[in-house]
């Protein structure tokens, strides 16, 4: 079944 | 300091009902601006990011950029008090240690005033790249709370599927399947609920479904809502307001 990604794998912290 | 009236207070109670499941602490960020708030949720799969633009408040005012540290559970609850047709004026200092809440009736003969404590929130914001998306769906926002609650009845996920020809939502589980499809219909005579597709190419993504509906609690802030998605990328799911959006991203599922 499909992974749940997390966000922080899309978006990095600024 | 900031003072901001807010005609229709209705506007942010809903905004609120919106958010509060989804995050319990956040900074709202107060600027020239006006009002913006970006969280992401406790497991790092959703973020939440809201504008309340300055031309939405009547007066606007806010000298130097402020951060309030709210505990939207609590805000949450202080709004209940206020009625549904009241005008809301939110104000603080530049200590920020407290957010003043005036409520007034549209007789202006019912003044309530409440002052929620703020909190020192660390939080990081997140940056989101600009992304072309590969589909991008306009629909009915009520018709997307039905979908995502009525396939939640079969499966903790949904696989989204979007063509030229329209876009289907399928769930698989224990109990069986199910899918709804929604044609492209740019002609119906109601606009408000038409389906719309702009797209560069197929997707095909999953996403949880309890996270999704989570997400259609801001269905009284618009009438409409647009899925921006590309594969592989976080899901944006964006509901505008006349002077603002709230927009939530979600992290997909993707399979071995």
């Amino acid at each position: 079944a499909p992974v749940q990604k997390s966000l922080l794998s899309f978006f990095k912290p600024k | 300091m900031l003072e901001a009236r807010l005609q229709t207070g209705a506007l942010l109670k809903k905004v609120l009902e919106a958010i509060k499941e989804l995050i319990t602490d956040a900074n709202f960020d107060c600027s020239d601006n006006g009002i913006a708030l970006q969280a992401m949720d406790n497991s790092h799969v959703a973020l939440v990011a809201l504008l309340l633009r300055h031309d939405g408040f009547e007066p606007y005012r806010c000298d130097r950029s402020l951060a309030l540290g709210v505990n939207l559970v609590s805000l949450s609850k202080v709004l209940r008090c206020a009625g549904n047709d009241d005008i809301i004026t939110l104000k603080a200092d530049d200590t920020a240690d407290v957010l003043s809440l005036t409520f007034e009736n549209t007789d202006n003969d019912r003044i309530s005033e409440y002052e929620l404590k703020l909190m020192d929130i660390d939080s990081e914001h997140l940056g989101i790249p600009d992304t072309t998306y590969e589909a991008v769906v306009q629909m009915s926002s009520a018709e997307f709370a039905r979908i995502c609650k009525d396939l939640q009845v079969l499966s903790d996920s949904v696989q989204i599927d979007v063509t030229k020809e329209g876009v289907k939502f399928g769930a698989k589980g224990e109990l069986g399947s199910g899918a709804v499809t929604l044609k492209q219909n740019g002609n119906v005579d109601k606009e408000e609920e038409a389906t719309l597709i702009e797209l560069q190419q197929n997707v095909s993504l999953n996403f949880s479904l309890k996270y999704l509906v989570n997400f259609t609690k801001a269905t009284p802030l618009a009438s409409r809502v647009s899925l921006s998605m590309s594969s592989e990328v976080p899901l944006l799911v964006e509901y505008k307001m006349e002077a603002g959006y709230i927009r939530y991203y979600l992290a997909p599922k993707i399979g071995e």
